[in-house]
Parts: C-alpha cells; sequence; structure tokens
C-alpha cells in the first residue's frame, strides 16, 4: 500500500 | 495497491506508482530513464502537481524531493474522498508519537512508528511477545485493543481487534499537525534565528547547566525531576527512581507537553536520555524562556 508520512523528509533510499 | 501518479517531463508523460508520500518528498516505481538532479512534475490521481528534484534512484525506484514543503493531510483526505463511501480506507501513516502500551507485564511508554486503520507499528523499550493481548494508547486517542502479529527487536505489529475509523484517525492526525513541536513545521516555516543548533547537529552546543523543575512519565508513573543539562539532543536529570537503560521515557518541560527520550546513561542517580526525535532549537528556546 502507498504510505503516507508526517515527516518532512525525502524517504531515504 | 499502490497509487498511481503521472510524472511530466517537459513534453513526456508517463504512469507511475507511489510507494511512499511525505511533506518533503515520495518514493516512486516508473520506467522512465531518468538521472538524479534531473527536474520533473509529479501528478498525483488527486490532482495535486507538484515539482521536485530526482534525489536518489535505484532500478525503478526512485525518490523525489519536493521544490517546496507540501501538507500531506489535505492529500490524504482527498484520497479518501475519492474513494467509494462504503469502501473508503485509510492509508498507512508514519508518525512519530508517544503511547501508553498495557501488557500483561504492565504498562510501558512506547513509540508509535505508524498507524493504519487495521493497526500499528510500535517501538518499545522491551520486545513485545507474538500474540500477546494489548492496549495501546496513542497520545490523544482512546485506547486500542490489539494482537501483537509479529516483533522485530523492539518494533513489533500490532493488530487491532476492530478497526480504527479514518473520521478518527484524520482529527488526531490533524492534531497532532497542528500541535507541533514537529520539526519539519518549524523548520518549514523558516526565518529562525541563525544559532548553531539549527543544523540539528549540536556540535558546539555543550548543554546548559540549569536546575529546570520538570517531569517525567513512564508507563503510568509520573514523577518531579530537577533538568540539569538540556540540549537539543540529549536531557540530563537527577532522579530516585530504578530505571533501566534503554527505557524510554516522556519527559515534561515547561511549555513542552512532553516529548520521548530514551535512557542511554545511568550514573547513580544522574540519568543521560537521549531524545528520540531532536528538540527544534526554537522549541529548546522556548523551554528555556519559560524556566
Amino acid at each position: 500500500d502507498t504510505v503516507y508520512s508526517l515527516s518532512g523528509d525525502v524517504p531515504p533510499l | 495497491s499502490l497509487q498511481p501518479g503521472a510524472l511530466i517531463v517537459g513534453s513526456i508523460r508517463q504512469l507511475c506508482l507511489v510507494r511512499k508520500i511525505s511533506a518533503g518528498g515520495a518514493v516512486l516505481h516508473a520506467d522512465l530513464p531518468m538521472e538524479e538532479g534531473q527536474r520533473l512534475e509529479l501528478e498525483l490521481e488527486t490532482g495535486e502537481q507538484l515539482d521536485g528534484v530526482i534525489a536518489w534512484k535505484r532500478g525503478l525506484e526512485f525518490g523525489l524531493r519536493f521544490e517546496e514543503r507540501i501538507d500531506i493531510l489535505p492529500i490524504l483526505a482527498r484520497n479518501l474522498a475519492s474513494q467509494p463511501g462504503e469502501r473508503r480506507r485509510m492509508p498507512r501513516v508514519e508518525i512519530a508519537a508517544p503511547a501508553l502500551i498495557e501488557t500483561g507485564a504492565g504498562t510501558e511508554l512506547v513509540t508509535v512508528r505508524d498507524i493504519a486503520q487495521g493497526g500499528s507499528k510500535v517501538e518499545t523499550p522491551h520486545p513485545l511477545a507474538v500474540d500477546e493481548r494489548v492496549v495501546l494508547t496513542p497520545e490523544g486517542l482512546r485506547p486500542i485493543e490489539g494482537v501483537v502479529r509479529w516483533v522485530e527487536g523492539r518494533i513489533a505489529g500490532v493488530s487491532f481487534q476492530a478497526e480504527l475509523p479514518w473520521q478518527e484517525l484524520i482529527p488526531w492526525l490533524r492534531a497532532r499537525r497542528d500541535a507541533g513541536p514537529a520539526p519539519f513545521l518549524s523548520e518549514a516555516s523558516g526565518g529562525e534565528s541563525g544559532s548553531a543548533a539549527r543544523t540539528g547537529e549540536d556540535p558546539v552546543d555543550p548543554g546548559l547547566h540549569l536546575n529546570l523543575p520538570a517531569r517525567v512519565r513512564e508507563g503510568t508513573r509520573r514523577w518531579s525531576i530537577d533538568v540539569s543539562t538540556l540540549t537539543t539532543r540529549n536531557v540530563e536529570f537527577e532522579c530516585f527512581a530504578a530505571l533501566r537503560l534503554g527505557t524510554l521515557l516522556w519527559i515534561v518541560l515547561p511549555g513542552l507537553e512532553g516529548w520521548p527520550a530514551r535512557i542511554v546513561e545511568i550514573d547513580g542517580y544522574r540519568f543521560t536520555c537521549e531524545f528520540t526525535q531532536p528538540l527544534h532549537p526554537a522549541v529548546l528556546e522556548r523551554v528555556l524562556a519559560l524556566a
């Protein structure tokens, strides 16, 4: 499933 | 079940899949010959158009850094609204929220790492056991009964006995976003005074020697402490409670409702804790101003 993140970061590799 | 999107590079428009979307960027899956540093536009199925730069690439997966931070909740809400009413389901949302977990062994303070309608991933000071029944109470949400489905070290997957309605989750997420002091919100607002701590690295900040009255919560226990040192990353205090190394505490400071910190050092009655997420320098300044 697509995950939403409240953090501001670019998701890491 | 990944959400589709479209990538637009010049006149080329190509379908992609969105693995993860956060305020600062996204992880996408697309079969497009692209390079790191390349600019493109991501169009979500809900209509948002987001400009970004490719930050990294691995096979068909790549990380996109948005030019401007976005607010995730309206996108999430539009996504929900676009689903047929009776089958409306919230996606999994990554978050770092303090919570209490009740197990057969007692109550502990844990950190909710992600949450969906059907369950949550929690980080616990001590490993939980598979099939253990628990009651999870994220800060600001009601107690939720669940069962531990899997454990990997201190991370555990808890499935909820009854689904949590999105009507409860969305307002909770909104409240968490609005309450701050989420570092990314303060950072996005910009215009902070340029202190050394701003990078979050605290390279020269030796901490301030204080005699700051504060409180600690661990599970259902709570007590007063005197904070002697406080930086954006650490808090040091004296206390006579028998606490184990690695325990996650909730540090309540003047003007700051509570912030999770883990005990990293014990020297007699002196405890050093590391915040699980650094305090924003502006928050530290506010705490010190109120002290």
